[in-house]
């Protein structure tokens, strides 16, 4: 099943 | 120093409702363009976006940068201390330890007043970058709302696949399987149950229900919301305020391996 990913994959830290 | 008064309790009151199961403690960030928020779940799946414009308070004054770190916990019991329809204004010194709240109601001659201690939160911001999404959904808040609900009854996750014309909503579960699909729809006579679909190209994700429901929380806040989707970014859920003023939540999606 496919997997939970989470924000800072995405978004960078500031 | 802050001062900004809100004609109607309930916005603030709507917001911090909407968020406080999502996020514990947050900066509301001050200054003279209005009252930002933005802050992460604890597991960083799911992160809301508020901005409260300084023209959806009237009238508005902020001369510095103030962070007021607050508990929602506290928060919404002081805010349940408001009428709906009292008028709210916010107060707080340059660097304060507390927020004051002044509740007025418009028929009657009460004030309330309360203060709320402030925390020091150091919390972790995340730059997030403009988006030119795929798809585009603007569709009724409480549809959204009952699609949620009824999926994630069936199952943690849903499907949302957007192509030309139709959005569809596809759960599947140990009990088994649901799909529900809406098209483009305008209506003169009822423009609150329109669906618009905007796409540059097709989209499939997949999202946990239990965050998306959670986000349904905020429907009251606006007839209508707008999902915003492109393929391996996380997922846009935007409620509109008055004033240019917004809730957003973003939420990361599920990813086969």
């Amino acid at each position: 099943p496919p997997k939970q990913a989470t924000l800072g994959k995405f978004f960078g830290l500031q | 120093m802050l001062e900004a008064r809100l004609e109607q309790a309930s916005i603030l009151k709507k917001v911090v409702d909407a968020i406080k199961d999502l996020v514990q403690d947050c900066n509301f960030d001050c200054n003279d363009s209005g009252i930002a928020l933005q802050a992460m779940d604890n597991s960083h799946v799911a992160l809301v976006s508020m901005m409260l414009k300084s023209d959806t308070f009237s009238p508005f004054r902020c001369d510095r940068n103030i962070a007021l770190g607050i508990n929602l916990n506290s928060f919404q019991k002081v805010l349940r201390c408001a009428q709906n329809e009292d008028i709210l204004t916010l107060k707080a010194d340059d660097s304060p330890d507390v927020v004051s709240l002044v509740f007025e109601s418009s028929e009657q001659d009460r004030i309330s007043e309360y203060d709320i201690k402030l925390m020091d939160i150091d919390q972790e911001h995340l730059g997030i970058p403009d988006t030119e999404y795929a798809a585009t959904i603007t569709m009724p808040s409480g549809e959204f709302q009952r699609i949620c609900r009824d999926l994630s009854a069936l199952s943690e996750s849903v499907a949302i696949e957007a192509e030309k014309n139709a959005v569809k909503f596809v759960c599947n579960g140990d009990i088994g399987n649901g799909a529900i699909s809406l098209r483009n729809h305008s209506s003169v006579e009822k423009p609150e149950q329109n669906v618009n679909i905007e796409l540059s190209e097709p989209v499939a994700l997949t999202f946990s229900l239990k965050y998306l429901v959670n986000f349904c929380k905020a429907s009251g806040l606006s007839g209508s919301v707008k999902l915003c989707l492109s393929n391996e970014v996380p997922l846009l859920v935007e409620y509109e305020l008055a004033s240019n003023s917004y809730l957003r939540f973003y939420l990361a999606p599920k990813i086969g391996d």
